[in-house]
């Protein structure tokens, strides 16, 4: 039976390869080939507007909800809080029944949070007005048998999950029961994104990325996934539907992100970390030859922190030849999170050593950094409205920050 | 206090 999968899966191997040969041939051009004409973006839009205090241990998670009004963070402190961006104040704090929680998400209503982490379950809770702090659970759903890595509702009655067991899941919160298993990831699920509300395939298609280097593109309607995609021979951490829910980007270990069309059935586009950090300090070099103001200095900077360690003033520079950023400047540049600016034109992509990256989409440009906090950003992301953008960090805070109109 | 979990959880793997 053995040698019989092995043949299978060879013979697999060999009709993707065809597959991809034949895809290959037919795809005219990328992103970047049609973009020669388009001004570069010189400058990082964003402005801090205030700093969001009150989880004492890391965040794991934060998303916005439909309407732009609240903020939900989840942390290893054990708590769910819901934030009004604007004025900074909390409006309801959730003690979780697990502080091992990776994720967390609110229904499109905002009447309901969810969070699930290394216990294997979700559990749903509904947000109480009165009361500002209080634990009212509905469902607790078992089922998983490894850790749950990403949690999203569906609708006010449906939530998913991804997980490590290899599998994602949709569960019925009125029933109080699994409704579907999505089998076909053949590691673990490591992320997982919903189209934004306003586009076709919302409230029936998700995409997800694994350990095994794939995307997926889900239909709910059906167990089996409706597209699938390989990303990279690492780890996929970090997926986005692109907001017109048509296209994603996959954020892989390797520290690349593609974005990827769903009509098309391909990649458009490829945006390296190494390649857009040489590229900014290139152009840095030409524009102020002068070491303090590039980008290495800016890398040693977050590298070693706020400690005083990195408060020399003449940091080690070296010449961009003899420059492996790759390995002597960033140990991990793993895609952890992906967002995108109201307009689509900016990505927001946090790298686990390096901080949040801002990068032209069009002309494939790293053009900025979103900085300030004081340890790891896990997460950038733009309200639905637009309006605003949220980060949060190992430093326990959030940051709400405003993107400048000029 | 510097543990993490989601690095931990790739490190487990």
């Amino acid at each position: 039976v053995e040698d019989k999968i092995r043949t299978a899966k060879t013979e697999c191997k060999q009709l993707y390869d065809q597959i991809n040969r034949i895809k290959g041939k037919i795809q005219d051009t990328q992103l970047m080939n049609l973009s020669h004409g388009v001004n570069s973006l010189h400058e990082l839009n964003l402005q801090p507007v205030r700093t969001l205090k009150g989880h004492n241990n890391k965040i794991s998670d934060v998303k916005w909800s439909q309407d732009s009004a609240s903020v939900l963070s989840s942390s290893q402190d054990g708590f769910i809080i819901i934030w009004d961006p604007f004025t900074g104040l909390k409006k309801s704090a959730i003690p979780l029944l697990s502080q091992w929680v990776l994720s967390s998400a609110i229904s499109p209503s905002g009447n309901l949070v969810a969070s699930a982490g290394l216990d294997n379950h979700c559990s749903v809770y509904r947000v109480s007005r009165d009361n500002r702090i209080q634990q009212n659970v509905i469902s607790i759903f078992k089922g998983h048998t490894c850790y749950i890595s990403a949690t999203e509702f569906l609708d006010e009655r449906t939530i998913l999950t991804a997980s490590g067991d290899m599998t994602c899941a949709m569960w019925d919160i009125p029933k109080s029961k699994r409704v579907t298993e999505f089998i076909d990831h053949l590691g673990d699920v490591l992320t997982m994104d919903l189209p934004p509300a306003n586009t076709g395939r919302y409230g029936h298609n998700f995409i997800t990325g694994g350990s095994d280097g794939y995307a997926y593109l889900w239909d709910v309607r059906q167990p089996n996934s409706a597209q699938s995609f390989f990303i990279s021979d690492s780890d996929v951490s970090a997926i986005k539907f692109f907001n017109n829910g048509e296209s994603f980007m996959a954020g892989s270990d390797d520290g690349s992100a593609r974005l990827f069309d769903l009509r098309s059935d391909c990649q458009i586009s490829t945006y390296s970390f190494s390649d857009g950090l040489l590229q900014q300090h290139q152009l840095q070099q030409q524009h102020h030859p002068h070491p303090h103001s590039h980008a290495y200095s800016r890398i040693q900077k977050n590298r070693y922190g706020s400690s005083s360690s990195s408060t020399s003033s003449y940091p080690i520079v070296k010449t961009p030849q003899s420059l492996n950023f790759k390995e002597s400047c960033i140990e991990d540049q793993g895609v952890i999170s992906i967002d995108f600016s109201s307009s689509g034109r900016l990505m927001y992509a946090c790298y686990a050593d390096y901080g949040c990256a801002v990068w032209d989409i069009i002309k494939g440009e790293m053009i900025g950094k979103v900085d300030g906090h004081r340890n790891r950003i896990n997460a950038v992301k733009t309200s639905p409205d637009g309006m605003a953008v949220v980060s949060s960090s190992w430093d326990m805070t959030l940051k709400v920050w405003t993107p400048v109109h000029q | 206090e510097n543990t993490s979990l989601a690095p931990l959880v790739k490190l487990a793997r």
